[in-house]
């Protein structure tokens, strides 16, 4: 194996084009497949990202193939090739188009070839043990059975370790997936020029003047912040908050300032108040709002104390998002509102929905 | 018949090279030696690579070490850093 693999855990891939051979569905879910193979045994995770540069670029190529510096060979002979984890063609992987792949009968099979390939994406070079998935040559396993050996394993986890600890997963799908239609979210915030989605452990980021989309663990950037946060805002001051429970965090760039969590509290909130559902601050009248079950609280960030004659019912003050919200976010002053699987854009100065969307709308999937 | 074992013999031989140029950097180690060294080091890549696979170690090229180059495969190096 290659040390020291990929210094990130959380992998984007993107699959840049198809083969004729198969079906585009069957082409993703073999390649979706030969990623889970790995991450099964290591605390990797794979986003499949539409647009960009992804860590893991995925390619059907035949003979001398642009700044590739290896080609194929026609039929039969080299299938595919890949590189280990790095910059530019680092990590990434070509199948052989002259080759007439399958999901499942004569040819060969994609998910086997893809696997085995990954590995190399991954740092792994070839094992001399037959019984190994990264045996150099192509063996017609049944693709229903795992075909990870244990030479596969001892090589992947020499360079990423094990899986996380059983305990630490959490309950329910590990890794949400960008373009899930029923992708919902914890807690939505500007940050600079960027914007945070927040899910789980996880946070994707875009910025507005580029297509990247990243994908990261919340802990990457801020080890102190637990997971499952369930509100958060950018203030005037260049700060974000984060709330979970009746705590709350006060960011600034990527530190956490000392002394917190506090408790919300604080902020003006009475006993009774738990936990904030999402918060947006206005950045035209330095107002947030802060969104507690059907109820919304405004807050007034010069004075940093909350308004007299609120709460008001969330219905009243913004009408038509419905009883309760789960994130929002401020961008070229119009709010953004998401509630389950939609997302409402909100004209706060005429107080209407301009427009009801896909909450991943922000992922060009 | 000798002409035509002469040809089968070139064509083996022209396969094997290619193999070991891609698989076993024989092109890049053999590229500056004269003829003779170049033969031994050719018998040294074909005896790595029947290691490798865990073939009778002869350096000769045998019908199961030829049927092995001729086995569909990935198209990553076996020795050395394949990045």
């Amino acid at each position: 194996y290659t040390l020291p693999g990929w210094k990130k855990h959380n992998l984007t891939y993107r699959i840049v084009n198809y083969t004729p051979d198969l079906a585009r569905a069957d082409v993703e879910e073999a390649i979706r497949k030969g990623l889970d193979v790995w991450s099964e045994v290591t605390p990797l995770t794979f986003t499949k990202i539409p647009k960009g540069t992804a860590d893991i670029m995925i390619a059907f190529r035949t003979r001398v193939h642009g700044r590739c510096p290896r080609y194929f060979d026609g039929p039969l002979g080299v299938l595919g090739h890949a590189f280990p984890p790095g910059l530019g063609l680092g990590g990434d992987t070509h199948f052989d188009e002259d080759e007439n792949w399958t999901k499942d009968g004569p040819g060969f099979n994609l998910f086997l070839v893809a696997a085995h390939e990954f590995g190399h994406s991954l740092g792994l070079s070839h094992s001399n043990d037959q019984t190994a998935l990264m045996f150099p040559n192509y063996v017609s396993l049944d693709p229903s059975k795992y075909p990870l050996s244990q030479d596969d394993i001892s090589g992947i986890q020499s360079i990423y370790g094990g899986p996380p600890k059983a305990t630490a997963k959490p309950q329910g799908p590990t890794v949400p997936h960008a373009c899930d239609p029923d992708l919902t979210f914890d807690a939505v915030t500007t940050f600079r020029r960027e914007v945070m989605f927040f899910k789980g452990r996880h946070v994707w980021r875009i910025y507005y003047d580029i297509t990247d989309i990243e994908f990261e663990l919340i802990s990457s950037f801020w080890p102190s912040l637990p997971a499952d946060i369930q509100a958060a805002y950018e203030n005037p001051k260049d700060k974000i908050l984060v709330f979970k429970d009746d705590n709350f965090w006060m960011i600034r760039g990527y530190a956490v300032l000392p002394d917190y969590p506090k408790s919300i509290h604080t902020l003006g909130f009475p006993r009774h108040v738990k936990k904030i559902d999402a918060a947006v601050c206005d950045h035209s009248t330095k107002k947030t709002y802060f969104f507690v079950d059907i109820w919304c609280w405004r807050y007034d960030e010069v004075s940093q104390t909350m308004d007299r004659g609120y709460p008001q019912r969330l219905v009243t003050y913004f009408p038509r998002i419905g009883l309760r919200v789960d994130a929002a976010f401020q961008h070229k002053g119009f709010f953004y509102f998401f509630r389950r699987a939609k997302q409402f854009e909100y004209d706060p100065k005429a107080k209407t929905i301009t427009r009801m969307m896909k909450t991943n709308t922000w992922f060009r999937c | 018949f000798p002409t035509d074992r002469k040809m089968e013999n070139e064509e083996t031989m022209q396969l094997a090279q290619a193999y070991l140029n891609q698989f076993y950097s024989l092109e890049i180690e053999g590229s500056q030696l004269v003829q003779s060294k170049n033969r031994s080091l050719i018998d040294g890549k074909i005896r790595e690579m029947q290691a490798f696979f865990g073939l009778a170690v002869t350096g000769k090229l045998d019908s199961s070490t030829l049927e092995v180059m001729k086995t569909p495969r990935c198209g990553v190096p076996d020795v050395g850093q394949y990045g």
